[in-house]
C-alpha cells in the first residue's frame, strides 16, 4: 500500500507564544525531492502471481515517475489560537489548563518561485476549529474538526507538495479523529481547495451501562462520521459505530459518494 | 519559545502524514 519518495532536507523552525492562548510557529524548509522506483535482486520465493506495484498510486502497473527531481524552498507560517485559555502559573512555568473552548488553526504556506534554486511556485492557506473531548455529561464527550483550505497560487507544484488527506484502506490501524477511514490516501491530494470535518461521540456506556451483566465489561459506544469535498472527490462521506474498551476499537462504517454508497466494513484500532 | 532545526536525507510517504496507514 504505502508509496515512497526521496527527500534531502533542512528544516528550521520556531514556536512561541505571542499571547495567552496564542501560539505563533514559523517554518522554513529547503527540499530536494526524488521519485524511487521499486526493485529488487533478491528473492527468497518468487511467486509469479504476484508483482510489487508502482511508487506512482496513478499508474500502479508501470514505474512512471509521478513527479521530476525538484527543489523546494518554502514558509509555513501559523497561528493557533485556543478560545477562553486558562492557565496556572507556578514558580517554574505557566500551564495550560484544559480549555472548554475550541482551538482555532490559520496557516500560511508559501512555495518560492526562483528563491535559492527553488522549482516551486504557491501560496496556501488554510484555516481549522478543533475540539477533543467537549464534556456532555452522563452522555459521554465529543470531539471534532472542520477545516478548509485553498491553493491561492498554484502556479507550479508537484504531488508531494499537495494538500494530502489521512486516508486509510487496511482494516486495522491506529485511531486517529483526523482520518478518514475508508478513503484512499493517495487518489484526492489536491492542489485546489477542499472542505473536510470529523466529529466523533463516546457515549462512555451510557446505554451499555444500564445493561446488568454487560456493565461489568465497561464497553464504551461511539459514533463518528467524516466529510470531504474537493475537486478531486466530491461530497465524500463516511459513517461508523463501535464499541471501545479502553485502547481496543471495534467498528463498523460506511462510505458515500454523495448519495453513492462505496464501500463498507469493520475496522479495528 | 522553542527553536528546532533539522536536516538529513530520507525514503517519504508520498502523502507526507508519516504513516502507511
Amino acid at each position: 500500500f504505502p508509496k515512497f519518495y526521496e527527500k534531502t532536507f533542512v528544516n528550521l523552525n520556531t514556536t512561541r507564544e505571542l499571547a495567552s492562548g496564542l501560539q505563533g510557529s514559523l517554518s522554513l524548509d529547503y527540499a530536494r525531492n526524488h521519485t524511487l522506483t521499486n526493485s529488487s535482486d533478491f528473492k527468497f520465493f518468487d511467486n509469479k502471481e504476484r508483482e510489487f506495484t508502482s511508487n506512482n498510486p496513478f499508474t500502479p502497473t508501470t514505474e512512471t515517475p509521478l513527479f521530476p527531481t525538484y527543489t523546494s524552498v518554502s514558509a509555513t507560517a501559523s497561528l493557533t489560537y485556543t478560545i477562553g485559555q486558562q492557565y496556572i502559573t507556578r514558580p517554574d512555568g505557566k500551564f495550560y489548563t484544559e480549555s472548554k473552548y475550541p482551538r482555532i488553526t490559520v496557516l500560511y504556506k508559501k512555495g518560492f518561485k526562483d528563491l535559492l534554486g527553488s522549482n516551486v511556485d504557491y501560496d496556501f492557506v488554510k484555516a481549522e476549529v478543533y475540539q477533543d473531548r467537549i464534556s456532555l455529561g452522563l452522555w459521554g464527550y465529543s470531539s471534532f474538526l472542520v477545516g478548509a483550505g485553498k491553493f491561492i497560487n498554484n502556479n507550479q507544484l508537484y504531488y508531494p507538495d499537495f494538500k494530502h488527506f489521512a486516508g486509510n484502506i487496511s482494516t486495522i490501524f491506529p485511531p486517529n479523529l483526523r482520518k478518514f477511514q475508508y478513503l484512499d490516501f493517495y487518489q484526492f491530494s489536491t492542489n485546489q481547495q477542499y472542505f473536510e470535518a470529523h466529529a466523533e461521540h463516546n457515549f462512555a456506556g451510557f446505554f451499555l451501562n444500564k445493561v446488568p451483566l454487560l456493565r461489568k465489561a465497561k464497553l464504551e459506544e461511539f459514533i463518528g462520521g467524516g466529510y470531504l469535498s474537493s475537486p478531486e472527490k466530491r461530497n465524500y462521506k463516511e459513517f461508523y459505530f463501535g464499541l471501545q474498551r479502553l485502547v481496543l476499537r471495534v467498528s463498523y462504517g460506511f462510505a458515500y459518494d454523495g448519495g453513492r454508497k462505496l464501500t463498507q466494513g469493520f475496522r479495528i484500532s | 519559545a522553542t527553536v528546532g532545526a533539522s536536516f538529513g536525507n530520507g525514503i517519504f510517504d508520498l502523502n507526507n502524514l508519516g504513516s502507511m496507514t
